[in-house]
């Protein structure tokens, strides 16, 4: 564990800790893609097959309890909660997202460390993380407008990836048997995706301007 | 700690 990956990880807690504070603050999810949510719930679903079998840390266990469970708690409010669902931009959420999860398994059929089960998901929970922001970039280019809790949520989100990022160069360097390039590949491809929105970001805090993202 | 562990990462 070095200290980018542990920041990684928080930036990581709080973007879903932002998003649900949004949701029960407000009791509104307008802004949020619902799609995008169900993609991560899958990609931790499919990443952590090992929570039981394997055992590394305590802090890898709690984390990987609390990233499951929090995104399945913001996928329950937005689908069942009576007030939350009413404000589900709906109509504004219509990325065709099951031809991400398609797409994303052929390629771990083909690219995976090890063509064992777990593996095989292990491989396409990576692939599916670098696209799962998409849907809601998507709605947030639709909605132009960025309320700040959202935004932050994205933003941290970038964080998380960018440290990860970091981490990786550091274990790079730093461990003579380091070789995750699936993760490593697919990280910088996911970041890139943020690079935009990071921009627009950065623009609208400089110019202390509402965010707003060109259609 | 984790040599050998696949997948140390979240």
């Amino acid at each position: 564990m070095n200290i980018f990956r542990f920041a990684g990880d928080m930036f990581h807690l709080i973007s879903i800790l932002v998003l649900l504070l949004k949701i029960y603050a407000t009791k509104s999810c307008s802004g949020i893609s619902l799609k995008t949510q169900e993609l991560y719930a899958l990609v931790f679903v499919t990443r952590y097959l090992d929570l039981f079998t394997d055992f590394i840390s305590v802090y890898n266990t709690v984390m990987k309890l609390v990233f499951i469970g929090s995104t399945a708690a913001i996928v329950w409010c937005m689908q069942w909660h009576p007030v939350v669902k009413r404000s589900y931009d709906r109509e504004l959420d219509t990325f065709r997202h099951y031809f991400l999860v398609g797409a994303c398994f052929v390629l771990a059929l083909f690219l995976h460390e090890n063509f064992t089960f777990q593996e095989i998901f292990w491989a396409f929970s990576i692939y599916l993380e670098a696209v799962a922001i998409l849907p809601q970039l998507v709605l947030l280019q639709r909605s132009g407008n960025v309320d700040n809790l959202t935004g932050q949520y994205v933003f941290f989100l970038g964080a998380y990836r960018a440290f990860y990022i970091l981490n990786w160069i550091y274990r790079y360097f730093m461990e003579q048997r380091f070789s995750r390039w699936i993760s490593c590949i697919s990280g910088l491809v996911q970041t890139a995706l943020y690079a935009d929105f990071f921009y627009y970001y950065f623009l609208s805090w400089k110019n202390n301007a509402k965010l707003h993202l060109p259609a | 700690l984790l040599s050998g562990k696949q997948h140390d990462e979240l």
